[in-house]
């Protein structure tokens, strides 16, 4: 399964 | 986690209690839009939905609940409590045409086709514009209270620090998200104008007017 983001920015 | 994204989200928090300060202080919303702080809370809504699913930080999750409590709690008290002195003739921006573009432009182009990754990207474009309204309000009022100045320059200032915060990560830790960067740049530059006016005229001491 592709990458998906962790987005760790506010 | 670097000083200027660490220098960025103080500048955002600082500036989302210098307005909830200023409604409750003054009991007054008067120039504020109502409409841009029910854009941000949708911001924080759809973009902090993962607080239930994954745990970053204590940092991350305080911040992202801290956003969140103060975001709805200036909407009540623009809406609610203070509604008596909300200005709602001059805050008439027409924000459907903020938010259908905006959520067609996060099902076109996102990272991935999930529904937490298109609420982000919503999220992300939502924020580059949410405060048209505001800046629209104080373009026909023709003036802004000098903490409402204050206000808008934390905010500004915030995603200002965001980019450089960007820059860093692209060459000290190989990272760089497109979606955020061009969102942020937009944001960044729809200040542009208003940053102007701050320096020049309210760092002088003098009122924010807009030539008439």
């Amino acid at each position: 399964r592709e990458f998906v983001f962790q987005h760790d920015e506010l | 986690m670097n000083i200027f994204r660490l220098t960025g989200d103080l500048s955002h928090l600082a500036a989302i209690i210098i307005l909830l300060l200023k409604i409750w202080k003054t009991r007054s919303c008067a120039g504020i839009s109502g409409k841009s702080q029910i854009l941000f809370a949708i911001v924080f809504t759809t973009r902090y939905l993962d607080l239930l699913s994954s745990f970053i930080s204590l940092y991350n999750t305080s911040m992202k609940v801290i956003y969140i409590g103060c975001a709805y709690a200036t909407v009540y008290l623009i809406y609610m409590k203070f509604r008596a002195t909300y200005d709602g003739n001059h805050d008439s921006f027409r924000v459907e045409f903020l938010v259908v573009p905006v959520g067609g432009l996060a099902v076109l182009i996102n990272h991935d086709f999930s529904f937490l990754e298109i609420l982000w990207t919503f999220s992300i474009y939502l924020e580059s514009v949410a405060i048209l309204p505001q800046l629209f309000m104080i373009s026909k009022t023709g003036e802004a209270e000098t903490i409402t100045t204050h206000y808008l320059f934390c905010l500004g200032l915030y995603r200002a620090l965001y980019i450089v915060n960007w820059i860093w990560r692209y060459y000290f830790e190989a990272f760089f998200d497109l979606i955020a960067i061009v969102a942020g740049v937009v944001q960044t530059i729809l200040y542009c104008d208003f940053f102007y006016l701050y320096v020049t005229k309210v760092l002088k001491g003098k009122k924010l007017s807009l030539p008439a």
